[in-house]
């Protein structure tokens, strides 16, 4: 038997729009641990990894681990169904090839489920190691798709440079060229508001615009993204779930031939 | 012009 619950719809809403723009389907492994999810793009430049811990959710139970794999254009038609102040249960019994989603109202005068067929995925997961990177950037995750929409307005590819001073985001194309720098904040009211930066060595990167802005999908998610990046080795962006756990997107970078 | 990279020539498949 799996159950868990969620005191609002909003929150399986907004990781659900994180995640369904790079994917069409998906394998979530529940455990006792939580759910994990781990899939690539159809084109394999891009990776999401999610993770939401058990203790986040206002009830869990996995009595064995079960994969479920769900198409998100489904799962997205049943999530509007909700409204976010919803409470939202989603129920499987072991080997089951469906999954329900139960929805009640704050009121709890209209209860409302739907089951949806569970689909058999082939699981490519990678193995990413631990990895200590050059540069970490943390700063506003509304500014971050700020930078990733307007530069993308300029090119297909962002080039990302981080040195101690700080880091600038640039573009360039038919229409010119575009560069966004952003100072390490000195001194900030609200954490929420801070740029930091953790250079070792400095970094200068080029990633595809497309990507990105498919990542800011998250920003409603969290308030601050962090970027981590090293010469050569694939983006990690991840926005933290406050109290249930975090999304990555790892991307490839873009090399010169 | 850059070209896209493959995540899989970093991260192997498990």
């Amino acid at each position: 038997m799996f159950e868990a619950r969620l005191n609002a719809a909003t929150t399986l809403k907004k990781v659900l729009d994180a995640i369904k723009d790079l994917l069409n389907e998906a394998t979530f492994d529940c455990s006792d641990a939580g759910i994990q999810l781990q899939a690539m793009d159809n084109s394999h430049v891009s990776l999401v990894s999610l993770t939401l811990r058990s203790d986040g959710f206002d009830k869990f139970r996995c009595d064995r681990n079960l994969s479920m794999g769900m198409n998100l254009g489904s799962m997205s038609k049943i999530l509007k169904c909700a409204n976010n102040e919803d409470t939202v249960t989603m129920k499987a019994q072991d080997n089951a090839d469906t999954v329900t989603f139960m929805f009640e109202s704050q009121n709890h005068e209209k209860v409302s489920d739907y089951e949806m067929k569970l689909m058999n995925l082939d699981q490519e997961h990678l193995g990413i190691p631990e990895t200590d990177y050059s540069c970490v950037v943390r700063m506003p995750a509304m500014e971050f798709a700020r930078i990733c929409r307007d530069l993308s307005q300029f090119g297909e590819s962002v080039i990302i440079c981080c040195t101690k001073e700080g880091v600038k985001f640039s573009a360039s194309g038919d229409v010119g060229s575009a560069n966004i720098k952003l100072a390490q904040t000195s001194s900030v009211d609200k954490e929420e508001e801070a740029v930091t930066i953790e250079m070792q060595e400095p970094v200068s990167l080029t990633f595809a615009c497309r990507y990105l802005n498919a990542f800011t999908k998250a920003t409603p998610l969290s308030n601050q993204v962090q970027l981590s990046m090293s010469a050569d080795v694939p983006l990690v962006v991840e926005y933290r779930i406050p109290d249930l756990g975090h999304i990555r997107y790892y991307l490839a970078p873009k090399i010169e031939e | 012009t850059p070209i896209q990279n493959d995540l899989t020539e970093y991260y192997s498949l498990i």
